[in-house]
Formats: structure tokens, C-alpha cells, sequence
């Protein structure tokens, strides 16, 4: 996955990602395709959470899935997840739950808890950095105002690393992949470096969802697993995605 | 054809708006509905493609320990829904009611994150 947040020189801040998903879940030699990413594509949608029959939050979500991946509060804050993969992963804590141990969060249960009651981009930076999970994740957050965006870095426990934008001092944009920001990618798996390249050429002037969407629609950022690409918008409650498919010659993951 | 690292770096222009038929669908949770009723239409509507994903995951899945993993899926898992928090429970029983998907599978979907991140 790639999520990015990015400020425009008058404060206005834009939330866009790309879910990549099937790694290792059959590749497809004549097609050139994942099996799972194929079988996603056609159940992505976009929902309109409403109570009283007005939007709560909007999301996009792969029908079934009852948790959150990419959403948007409107006038309130921008989210996203991206996988983090661990030797202490998700499936201890699984285990732990079965044998009884239930005081960590399932990641998707936790997200839908914070767009269903955070009422601010603090109040949601605290619930996701706070609270014990069953596996490990990055979270991708935007708020409404200036420098309010933020990828928080956990490990099944805890926080490890808060990274905020600071467009004081040149951090206009934040870009998380799968891999923690503070080591270099694998070189077979780097997506970060050419993300941050296309973002420091589209400038801090271009900075809008079109522009963005091309940064995403960019190899290797775009790549065989990426199932949908999403753009959001905060003080509008916008969210738009589209099925992505990455043409030949293209990186398989 | 599918290219191997090192890769070529071009960053694209003009890509937006994309093909109209790439745009994804709109639809309404009203949470003011009982859990188990929320996801009816939707997952009625979906339940072919969703029927085909699971398909696949158990493919997968079934290519390691000659078919033992899904029995566990179809065994272990449909009782952990029940330790699972409100609402989630009962959502995940109305969508598989609504798509008459065994609820076991219903769940290792839903959980597949906390499996996959190893």
C-alpha cells in the first residue's frame, strides 16, 4: 500500500492512497496477475455511513469487510491503514484471543470504533496510537488545519514512532509505505523513494487530488497488487476511488 | 512481462479523471438498523463476487495441509464470532445470512489482516 498526505500552500490538506493486497496469494503466469487482487477489484465500493440519514463517515470498503481501510470524517479528519508486517504479528494475538486473552483491538473493529466516535484528528491520533492491538499496522492521518497529518508506526502494544507533517519546515506531504520511515526500503520493495520523487516534481503549488492521482497511478507506486486507488478531501467529506490495474511491463508488487 | 527490480521510474501526468468504468460504486450503511441488518442489501447484491474471493482464499489456503486448514476455518471459526465486540458479531452473521456464506468464512475474511501480517 502507499498513503499519502499532503498540504497545499494555503493549509488545505489531501488524503490519498493506494491498497495493494495478494502478495503471495497466487500468481496468475498467463495474465500477469495476482489471484486475490483480481478477486478484490470487483467487490470494492464506496459507502455512505449514515445515522438519522445524515453521513457519520465515508469509506471504502471491500463488500463483506465490516472494518476500515480508508475513510473520511467529514470537517473532522482523513484516515487510512497501511499493512505493517511483523515477526510478532497478528496471528499471536489471534491466538492469544482464542485462548482468552481479549483486551487488544482487531484492527479493522478499532478503525470503525474511531470514525463512528473520534470527534477531532487529536482525539483519533490518541485511539489509534493508544491502544493494545491484535496486530501490528500503520495509520495514516489528515486532519483540517495546517500540519495536521500524521503516520503513526505500531507494534501490536504501542506507538513506536508519531511522524507529523511540518510544513514550517519544508515536510508539506508524508508518504508511508509498508516498511517504518526511520529504516531505508528493501531495494526490491521500494515504492517511498520514487513516491517522494514524484511528489517533490508535482511541487507544493500542484497540490490537488488530480495531481496526487497521478503520483499513485506512477510504477512502482501502481503496481500489479494495487486493487483501488483513493482520493479524499476533509472540509468537503469528499471521497472518491477508482479500480486500479497496472499494465505491462509492471512491477508485481 | 511483468518487470523485475531495478524498475524505471517515470512519474505520470494527465492520468485524471480515469476511465469512467474504473469508478467505484456508492451504496449506505444506516446504522440505525439492527447490526444484522445493515449489510443486507449490499451483501445480497455482492454475494457472487464475494462467494468468488472467499473461493479463492480457501484455494490458497487449501494448498497447504491437503484441505485440514478449512475444516479448522469451518470448525474454529464461526464460535470466535461470538467473543467478537458489538456490533461486529452480529453484522458478520447477517452477511452471511444475506450472502449464505458459511460464517466461519465470513470471519477469516474479516480477520484475515491479523493473519496476514506475519
Amino acid at each position: 500500500c502507499t498513503s499519502i498526505v499532503a498540504e497545499d500552500p494555503s493549509g488545505k490538506l489531501f488524503h490519498a492512497r493506494n491498497l495493494d493486497f495478494g502478495l503471495f496469494l497466487g500468481w496468475d503466469i498467463k495474465n500477469n496477475t495476482w489471484a486475490l487482487s483480481e478477486k478484490l477489484r470487483p467487490i470494492v465500493v464506496n459507502l455512505d455511513w449514515q445515522r438519522g440519514g445524515k453521513t457519520v463517515f465515508k469509506s471504502v470498503n471491500f463488500a463483506g469487510y465490516v472494518g476500515l481501510l480508508t475513510a473520511v470524517k467529514p470537517q473532522t479528519f482523513t484516515y487510512s491503514m497501511n499493512e505493517r508486517f511483523s515477526a510478532d504479528g497478528g496471528y499471536i494475538g489471534l491466538i492469544e484471543w482464542i485462548l482468552g486473552q481479549r483486551d487488544g483491538s482487531w484492527m479493522g473493529f478499532l478503525t470503525r470504533e474511531v470514525l463512528e466516535n473520534a470527534t477531532s484528528f487529536t482525539e483519533a491520533e490518541t485511539m489509534l496510537a493508544n491502544r493494545t492491538m491484535l496486530a501490528p499496522a500503520y495509520f495514516i492521518l489528515g486532519g483540517t488545519k495546517s500540519g495536521e497529518g500524521a503516520i503513526i508506526t505500531r507494534s501490536r502494544e504501542r506507538a513506536l514512532d508519531i511522524k507529523r507533517l511540518d510544513p514550517a519546515n519544508g515536510r508539506w506531504f508524508l508518504l508511508q509505505t509498508n516498511y517504518d520511515n526511520w529504516e531505508n526500503p528493501p531495494f526490491i520493495d521500494d515504492r517511498r523513494t520514487p513516491g517522494d520523487n514524484c511528489m517533490a516534481n508535482m511541487t507544493t503549488a500542484n497540490t490537488d487530488l488530480p495531481h496526487i492521482f497521478d503520483v499513485l497511478s506512477s510504477k512502482p507506486v501502481l503496481n500489479k497488487l494495487t486493487t483501488y486507488t483513493a482520493l479524499m478531501q476533509v472540509d468537503e467529506g469528499h471521497i472518491e476511488s477508482y479500480i486500479q490495474e497496472c499494465p505491462d511491463p509492471c512491477i508485481p508488487w | 512481462q511483468a518487470q523485475v527490480p531495478p524498475f524505471t521510474e517515470k512519474c505520470e501526468h494527465g492520468m485524471y479523471p480515469p476511465k469512467a468504468e474504473s469508478k467505484v460504486a456508492s451504496y449506505v450503511i444506516n446504522l440505525d438498523l439492527p447490526p444484522a441488518e445493515r449489510w443486507t442489501s449490499l451483501a445480497k447484491e455482492k454475494a457472487p463476487q464475494i462467494r468468488d474471493m472467499i473461493a479463492e482464499i480457501k484455494a490458497f489456503a487449501g494448498a497447504f495441509g491437503n484441505g485440514s486448514i478449512i475444516a479448522l476455518v469451518d470448525k474454529y471459526l464461526a464460535p470466535l464470532a461470538d467473543t467478537l465486540p458489538y456490533p461486529f458479531a452480529d453484522e458478520l452473521k447477517g452477511i452471511a445470512k444475506a450472502t449464505d456464506i458459511p460464517l466461519g468464512e465470513v470471519v477469516l475474511f474479516n480477520v484475515f489482516y491479523e493473519f496476514f501480517t506475519v
